[in-house]
C-alpha cells in the first residue's frame, strides 16, 4: 500500500 | 472512471442544480439548512487545496464547479434571499461536528501533513455535513417536494460511490479505508430519508414525517 496517497476521486 | 463513479458525480451535479432551481424558482431558501451548505463549502475548500495538481480536465472542472457553486449558494442564502431564511429552524450545533472531524483527522490520516490532514478532515466532515439539514427536516416534519429531490440526488450520489469502490476494489485493487468508512456512514445517514422518499414522494404524496 503506497504511502503517497493519490486522491483521484472528487 | 467507471459507470458508477460517473453516475455518482452526475447525481452530485444534479443535486446542486436542483437546489439552485428550488431557490431561484421559489425565490426562497426556506427548508434549506444554511449550516449544511456552509459545511459543504468548507468541505470543498479544504479538500480541493490540490486544485492546481493536474489529474484530468474533468477533475479540475468539477472541483472548480463544486467550490464555486457552494460559495454561490451561501451568497444566495445569506445575502440575496436572506429574508426567507429562518435561523430558528436551523439549530444544529455544527461546532461539535467541526471539532470532532478535526480531531479525528489529526489522529486517523494517511500522512501527517497539512494538506493531507485537511483532505481527511473534509472527508469526515462531508460524511456528517447533512446532519443539520436532516435535523431541520425532522423538526419541521415536512418538506417541499423539490427539496426532497435535492436530498435524494445527494444521497444517491453517495450510495453510487459505494458501488464505485466495490468496482474499483475488484478491477484495480484500489483501497481507501478513510473514504470507505466515511462514505458508508454518510450513506447510512440517508436511510430513513430514502425510506420516506420512496414511500411518499415517489407515490405522489407530500413528504411528511410519520
Amino acid at each position: 500500500h503506497n504511502t503517497e496517497h493519490k486522491h483521484d476521486e472528487l | 472512471m467507471n459507470f458508477f463513479r460517473l453516475t455518482a458525480d452526475l447525481m452530485h451535479l444534479l443535486s446542486i442544480f436542483v437546489l439552485l432551481l428550488k431557490i431561484q424558482k421559489t425565490r426562497s431558501c426556506s427548508g434549506i439548512s444554511f449550516k449544511t451548505q456552509l459545511l459543504y463549502a468548507v468541505v470543498f475548500v479544504t479538500r480541493y487545496l490540490d486544485l492546481l495538481k493536474w489529474i484530468s480536465l474533468y477533475n479540475t472542472l468539477m472541483k472548480i464547479f463544486f467550490i464555486a457553486s457552494s460559495i454561490y449558494i451561501l451568497y444566495l442564502m445569506k445575502i440575496k434571499f436572506r429574508a426567507t431564511y429562518d435561523p430558528s429552524q436551523d439549530t444544529f450545533r455544527i461546532e461539535f461536528l467541526l471539532g470532532a472531524c478535526l480531531l479525528l483527522a489529526l489522529v486517523f490520516n494517511y500522512t501527517f501533513t497539512f494538506i493531507e490532514v485537511l483532505w481527511t478532515f473534509s472527508i469526515y466532515l462531508e460524511a456528517v455535513a447533512i446532519l443539520p439539514q436532516l435535523f431541520m427536516l425532522s423538526r419541521t416534519g415536512e418538506a417541499e417536494t423539490i427539496t426532497t429531490h435535492y436530498l435524494f440526488a445527494l444521497g444517491a450520489y453517495r450510495g453510487l460511490y459505494l458501488l464505485n469502490w466495490i468496482w474499483r476494489f475488484y478491477t484495480e485493487h484500489h483501497i481507501d479505508w478513510i473514504v470507505w468508512v466515511a462514505g458508508a456512514i454518510q450513506t447510512a445517514l440517508y436511510s430513513d430519508f430514502f425510506y420516506i422518499y420512496y414511500k411518499k414522494v415517489l407515490h405522489g404524496q407530500k413528504f411528511e414525517l410519520p
